[in-house]
């Protein structure tokens, strides 16, 4: 059996912002992030789900020191659109299972989700490519998220670095 | 200055399914995928935003062609979990900016927003990757945003096939 994930990656350095109910029209994500850019500050993650009643939510994800300046650019932009509110959330971490071989095997996902599930570690997010699963879990889970990960996909846990090295 | 950039991909294949209001508890998720993965159905995407009032969307797409059998497994797994409503669209494509260069690059997402937005294309979905930007848009717009993308990114087009080869 070709082993689909060649390994697990755990990433705690981002906080997420959240725009609540940004309206569904064109131009938006431009407005909202143009700013961000022209401030220098790296975005890991965006996400958009579809909109409901022509509104929908984006998040994306910064380094935790980029936090406070981000909230100041975004705030007075989402008014300015129309948004509901901006949220944001600093104790995530975001674990990921990656492989080549696993290209759109919902089997893959499914035993991600499930070792999740099996020790109460609530999903807060998820963002797939080809080569990588990414879930957002709470920062306190990101260990235990690591070793089940590992259990689920038969990889053998790094040994743990030696001080001084 | 290094190019960020370096192809424009699009993907007309999928349709999108979407789990309105899923409670947002651990086992959701894999009640959800499951039954889809044991019936050997592809997925592509996975996205889910952050729940607001302990509820939250989840989305993914699969090929066209299983799109009536995924509705039939994942409707009542949905009423199981007390889901609110299982909606599904097919006129979508996936179009996508590839690049080694553009890790975190908000600046390159921007340009990739603006270019929709000159054209008047609502962005429906935003997913991510280190090496990758998607957005789903209507499929109607697929040839227009592919080209508009190329400009953006200084890329050239490819020739178009010649027929019979
Ligand atoms: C919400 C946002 O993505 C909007 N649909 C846009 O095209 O910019
Ligand atoms: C919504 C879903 O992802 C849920 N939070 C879970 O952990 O399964």
């Amino acid at each position: 059996e070709i082993v689909p994930v060649s390994g697990v990656a755990l990433s705690r350095n981002d906080a997420r912002v959240t725009i609540t109910r940004v309206p569904d029209r064109p131009g938006v994500a431009l407005h909202l992030f143009q700013p961000v850019a022209d401030a220098n500050i790296v975005v890991d993650m965006i996400i958009q789900n579809t909109s409901i009643d022509g509104h929908t939510d984006l998040t994306f994800t910064v380094p935790k020191g980029d936090l406070k300046k981000t909230l100041e650019i975004v705030k007075p932009v989402a008014a300015d659109i129309g948004a509901e509110r901006v949220l944001s959330e600093e104790n995530i971490a975001k674990v990921s299972i990656v492989g080549v071989g696993m290209k759109n095997n919902a089997g893959v996902a499914a035993r991600m989700f499930e070792a999740m599930a099996a020790e109460n570690i609530n999903i807060l997010m998820i963002s797939t490519s080809e080569i990588k699963i990414s879930c957002v879990i709470e920062d306190r889970h990101g260990e235990l998220a690591v070793r089940v990960l590992h259990d689920a996909f038969g990889l053998d846990i790094p040994p743990p670095k030696k001080r001084g090295t």
